[in-house]
């Protein structure tokens, strides 16, 4: 996370890797579902076998036995549909939901987030010199429409994809934050409307940064839990 | 701090069944600490070749068949491994082949061995014995012969001949580096014995078998599992942690046969990348592999031709998640360049449909990734919520796509693999179907209790300034 400042984000997930080092963000949306970028991943049949999620710390490298820290096995990873950029994980066991880890509400099917909400992001990723290397930290954004994300974009944002306005300092997500929330504030709720994922450049100043719009894939996401 | 072990190659969740009811195998001994332990036992005795370890109870059965012995079968168990002398199933030979205890029974001329028990037609002076191991007609080095195992033939006219086994460093060559070599060499360069990598002593060390099942760390042989620029393995001197090994190289430098190339995106873990995207995800320029500033490192470009370790471009020479390079700043040492995007890797489209596809009926019966689909009417791999008969407006015929449940992503079905319930197929939208904007006036929403987020004492800022 470039920029931003510490912060809670209970329901931002740490993925782990077979050395247990920090590799992407996630989002808990149901107790044993995690749902993170298909970048994060080489192949939507990687052997899962050592990877975890880890919860409820603010740290990057929390020391054993740290109060609230949950670590969980993945079991399963299911890609999303073509295009989408998104995984979900299933958990070996549902975590415990308590004041340090939460669930993040799923948008309705379709929903556009009007221009000017706000948002927040989080991750535990580069900083590039920004400091706080070693907690989660968060960063505020507002959204943007398409059409005007389009006009430094050249039309190449889709309607899968959602917008941040680009801010004058270099705040944003960056290696490390992929697969993390981009959570809006809505009718007295965090909801999860867009998933972080790679930017051809990290923070850039002055330029909207892209999300994949999580609302188009909420149906897929209900289903893959049903089923 | 040799490990017993070392002499032993390992069959994980498998047994050896004896098929003639009348041969008894060993007794189980319980409460044997580990199978080194059982090593321990097995490796002296002369009429031990292999022993089933039970890892949940620690029983040790000791065995004086292999799975080349006749009259056994291996068999997948729940409950135990297999633990088989090297000598005995290693198919190569190690220094002059003295130990060998194959079963290879031709001379390199295509004779036919001659028993070691008969005198005729050519006479000898050895009588097998279970120190010599002459057995049957097997070749073998009793003299040791620096050609290696050898037998005298049934053709009077040729008395003996070598058998021409090759040394497993023969065996096997090294192609790129050696991420995909195989071999049952388990010695290094300078001759000292490799550590087990299912050991952690005398070296304890990241690269468990069980969490690296694709890089095959079979027992002490020589493998890469990270990267480095040859094969290499731990040693069982404690003074000295690790070395490469001495290994042939294949012929041309190819690239290893299951990468294809990309330029524009990269699959899997960009292994295969080639493309010249030269800055990190996070925009910092990449220092060139050729250089060792600001960042020293061993991947230079001549150690691993066949990485493409060219300018500065993003590139994964060790098997690391995805293409990646050194910055050019010092503070930040190695970076991944994930701005590059991911090669789809669908499998490519045979028909297409309109809308999100609830009126599809065509007969693609395979998903995106190419697995078959099951039959509506069927209930395994996975029990179907949606059946011809409770939603026949779907018109769910036989394995076709459908779209029963009018998904936005368009026609699925139920696979038969039995990990993944359900998957899109391999169908496009058509390209004169322009769906509905999503960007229209936005829905109202209403939201169940969730995203709640309680800000945290410890975290809540001072209000004094």
């Amino acid at each position: 996370m470039v920029g931003g400042q510490p912060g809670n984000s209970p329901w931002t997930v740490s993925l782990r890797n077979r050395q247990g080092q920090h590799f992407c963000g996630g989002s808990l949306v149901k107790e044993q579902w995690v749902l993170t970028a298909r970048q994060c991943f080489s192949s939507c049949h990687v052997p899962l076998l050592g990877y975890e999620v880890w919860l409820g710390t603010l740290f990057q490298n929390p020391q054993p036995g740290e109060p609230g820290l949950q670590r969980v096995a993945v079991a399963k990873m299911v890609c999303g549909p073509s295009g989408s950029q998104l995984v979900l994980l299933k958990l070996e066991r549902p975590v415990t939901l308590n004041q340090r880890v939460a669930l993040i509400c799923l948008p309705p099917e379709r929903y556009v987030v009007p221009p000017g909400t706000k948002c927040e992001i989080a991750g535990w990723g580069e900083t590039r010199g920004t400091g706080n290397d070693t907690v989660l930290k968060v960063a505020s954004l507002n959204v943007i429409s398409n059409q005007e994300c389009n006009i430094k974009h050249r039309g190449r944002v889709k309607e899968s994809e959602m917008c941040t306005g680009g801010l004058l300092g270099s705040v944003g997500a960056c290696e490390g934050d992929y697969g993390g929330p981009l959570a809006c504030f809505t009718h007295n709720c965090w909801v999860l409307e867009g998933i972080i994922i790679p930017n051809r450049v990290c923070a850039r100043p002055g330029w909207p940064a892209i999300f994949m719009r999580v609302s188009v894939f909420t149906d897929w996401i209900h289903k893959v839990v049903r089923l | 701090q040799r490990s017993p072990l070392n002499d032993f190659q390992v069959l994980r969740g498998t047994e050896l069944q004896h098929l003639r009811h009348a041969v008894v195998p060993g007794t189980w001994q319980e409460d044997v600490a580990d199978a080194e332990e059982c090593a321990r036992r097995c490796g002296p005795l002369l009429d031990c070749r292999a022993f089933h370890y039970n890892v949940s109870s620690r029983g040790c059965q000791l065995l004086p068949w292999t799975q080349h012995s006749p009259h056994t079968q291996l068999q997948r168990s729940g409950r135990c491994d297999l633990f088989q002398k090297k000598d005995y199933v290693r198919t190569c030979i190690m220094d002059n082949g003295a130990g060998y205890r194959g079963t290879v029974a031709m001379t390199v001329g295509g004779l036919p061995c001659q028993a070691w028990s008969h005198k005729f037609p050519n006479d000898h002076k050895y009588t097998p014995t279970l120190q010599n191991g002459l057995e049957e007609n097997f070749c073998r080095n009793p003299d040791r012969d620096p050609g290696g195992p050898w037998c005298y033939t049934t053709d009077p006219t040729e008395r003996f001949q070598s058998c021409g086994i090759k040394s497993c460093r023969e065996a096997a060559c090294v192609r790129c580096n050696g991420e995909d070599y195989r071999g049952a060499v388990d010695r290094t360069e300078s001759g000292r014995e490799c550590q087990r990598w299912d050991l952690q002593h005398p070296h304890p060390h990241p690269f468990q078998p069980s969490k690296f099942l694709d890089q095959g760390l079979d027992d002490n042989y020589c493998r890469n599992p990270d990267g480095s620029e040859r094969p290499w393995c731990y040693t069982t001197d404690p003074q000295h942690e690790r070395e490469f090994c001495d290994l042939p190289r294949c012929g041309s430098e190819t690239r290893p046969r299951h990468e294809a190339t990309t330029l524009n995106c990269f699959r899997g873990k960009g292994e295969g990348y080639r493309g010249t995207a030269n800055t990190t995800a996070a925009g910092v320029p990449c220092q060139r592999w050729d250089a060792q500033s600001p960042h020293q490192h061993r991947f230079a470009p001549e150690k691993y031709a066949c990485k493409d370790l060219r300018e500065n471009f993003c590139r994964n020479p060790d098997g690391s998640e995805a293409p990646w390079c050194f910055t050019s700043r010092p503070g930040m040492r190695v970076a991944f360049c994930y701005q590059i995007r991911r090669c789809a890797d669908d499998v490519r489209p045979e028909d297409c449909y309109h809308g999100v596809g609830e009126r599809y009926r065509g007969s693609v019966s395979k998903t995106r990734k190419g697995i078959p689909c099951q039959r509506w009417d069927a209930e395994t791999p996975h029990k179907p919520q949606f059946t011809p008969t409770s939603a026949p407006q779907a018109h769910l015929e036989e394995n076709f796509c459908r779209n029963p449940d009018g998904d936005s992503h368009g026609p699925w079905c139920y696979t038969m693999d039995p990990g993944t319930p359900f998957d899109y197929c391999t169908l496009q939208r058509c390209g004169d179907d322009r769906p509905s904007s999503i960007l229209d006036p936005p829905d109202q929403v209403l939201f169940e209790k969730c995203g709640k987020r309680v800000d945290r004492p410890d975290l809540k800022r001072s209000k004094l300034r």
